[in-house]
């Protein structure tokens, strides 16, 4: 494995988003997943709907919260197409759901693949590469203040509450981290991103981790 | 605006997180000194209480999942 890999350098990631207030990060995350996965299927990288999910899949919350899982589960079952933002725009709150046609523009997943990567995060770091970026559930309570740097301490694991994107990873210092993509907005942390040290599980960052694929 | 009883209470939170962020800065410094560790401080969550943040942008829910093994890499072969 190469001792630095970030797909944001394979022009797959999209720009950060902002969930604003609303408790999205699940529905942020799955579609981030699904953007990159065609992205590096070699499609044109391109911005999907967040807000479908939010309002469409029923096993969640909306904006009051949900799992990736579920999200992932409702995608793959009903094979919904995920339309561009464009189409269906993020407005920060939960909505009826818009239904599209067989027929309509968008991208629907073959399948996803969810797994826990605890003491295992060697692993995961080859199935970053092979599946591309990757939906993972941590606990973000301490993120509250984070400004940079590698986060180490004040993060528990098992008590997760939030669903990001790990994007890359950084071997190449003393402290190796994970890159982890968040939906914040980019006045957060770097550039909306936040580093978490490799091996250790902090935050429970591969206690739950999936991918989708189209 | 600067008075009002939202302002006083928003300043009260204001400053206690500020407290927070020189005690997690101080116990990275102290007690580990690592390279890079993480640093903390003021942000747009700043006037935020901890509970209203996790209420309003921690929305994610976990599921158990299964324990990625030699096995689940292998039964995806499997036709």
């Amino acid at each position: 494995l190469p001792p630095k890999f970030d797909w944001r350098d394979k022009n797959v990631v999209t720009p950060v988003r902002n969930q604003e207030s609303c408790g999205g990060c699940w529905a942020f995350s799955v579609v981030e997943s699904i953007e990159s996965s065609c992205a590096i299927k070699g499609r044109q990288l391109e911005l999907l709907s967040a807000q479908e999910v939010i309002d469409c899949s029923y096993r969640d919350a909306g904006c009051k919260g949900g799992s990736p899982i579920n999200a992932l589960i409702w995608l793959n079952q009903s094979k919904a197409k995920l339309v561009k933002e464009s189409v269906y725009p993020f407005n920060a709150k939960t909505g009826l759901c818009r239904y599209f046609s067989r027929s309509a523009l968008g991208v629907s997943i073959t399948g996803f693949k969810a797994y826990s990567f605890r003491y295992n995060e060697d692993v995961m770091m080859e199935k970053l590469l092979e599946w591309g970026p990757l939906v993972a559930v941590v606990d973000a309570v301490s993120w509250q203040d984070y400004l940079g740097g590698i986060i180490q301490h004040h993060c528990s694991q098992g008590q997760s509450n939030h669903a990001v994107v790990i994007t890359g990873y950084d071997a190449t210092g003393d402290t190796p981290y994970w890159i982890v993509r968040n939906s914040w907005g980019t006045k957060w942390g770097v550039d909306g991103y936040v580093y978490i040290k490799m091996g250790k599980n902090v935050c429970g960052i591969a206690d739950s981790v999936a991918v989708a694929f189209v | 605006s600067a008075g009002s009883l939202q302002f006083i209470h928003k300043y009260h939170v204001f400053q206690q997180n500020v407290q927070r962020h020189e005690t997690m800065n101080l116990f990275s410094s102290n007690f580990w000194n690592e390279s890079g560790s993480a640093v903390y401080g003021i942000n747009q969550f700043s006037d935020m209480s901890p509970e209203v943040f996790r209420a309003t942008y921690l929305g994610s829910r976990s599921v158990q999942l299964p324990k990625y093994t030699l096995f689940s890499k292998n039964a995806k072969k499997l036709p």
